[in-house]
């Protein structure tokens, strides 16, 4: 049985962060992540999209309970002057829902499925980020359920 | 030995494509993906961040030879009105380059480390996507050996 997709997984524990405008240069991704990492802040999605005007948005996804420690570790490296941006927003009514496959590299049409699914029932996706095995999204936290019932219906897997 | 790094791997095969100010609304994704799909293209990293003022881009990863088949299945289905952009780019001097590594979840560092690397090599950071084991991101391709090289020495990996 040759399925694309193997599982979805899903998260209801993670905050979006978005630092809003950031300079598009080298050192910049460095500078934001250092203090993060050396104030403990476990980091799972990080998504950067292609700058425009030499400024781009980097969100990052973090356990909700590390919000603050993220928000004093950033703000800290930018009153030092190490980096700089026009905002910086939390979203912590989120859930992380990614569908998981081995077969998925070849298969470009499970990222459409996965979401026309979502689409159909209406959930507006937020946040993408993919890799050959798996393909994430963000979506508001109140579409958790709804979101995980429809892609294991869609992709044929055992009821949750 | 727990590295967290197991490998890096690259690719100079894939082309960045963005499509610039989607709406952001239910069914856009599916309505982007869905012709890509059927049209064959074999779609890589996906990248959406969030959105401002009800706009946002759409970045997507394809073979470099793939290039003309998703413009063509683009460009139609906005004809057909099916979806809507201020502006297709395509970009094929792009290099793939990703850290693997099944401890990542647990080091954050591992990103701080990598894009550091980077930029300690004037290196510039267009596109990032990470999940869990892996962190991916796109460079100018002219730098790929020297950033996978670095990469190399930074995560003490066999040289490539
Ligand atoms: C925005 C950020 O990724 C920048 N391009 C860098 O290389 O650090
Ligand atoms: C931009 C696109 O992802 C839109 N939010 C959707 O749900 O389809």
């Amino acid at each position: 049985e040759n399925r694309p997709v193997s599982g979805v997984a899903y998260s209801r524990d993670e905050a979006k962060m978005t630092l809003v405008s950031v300079a598009d240069r080298p050192g910049i991704a460095a500078a934001i992540f250092g203090p993060l990492s050396d104030a403990g802040v476990n980091v799972d999605m990080i998504i950067q999209n292609i700058a425009e005007e030499g400024r781009t948005d980097m969100t990052f996804s973090c356990p909700t309970d590390q919000v603050k420690r993220a928000e004093k570790a950033l703000n800290d490296a930018k009153d030092a002057g190490e980096i700089n941006y026009h905002g910086l927003v939390a979203d912590t009514a989120v859930a992380k829902i990614s569908a998981v496959g081995i077969g998925m590299r070849s298969q470009s049409g499970v990222a459409a499925k996965m979401f026309k699914t979502l689409s159909d029932e209406g959930i507006n996706i937020k946040v993408i980020a993919t890799s050959e095995i798996k393909i994430s999204v963000l979506v508001d936290r109140k579409y958790m359920e709804l979101a995980v019932q429809a892609l294991h219906d869609a992709f044929e897997l055992e009821k949750a």
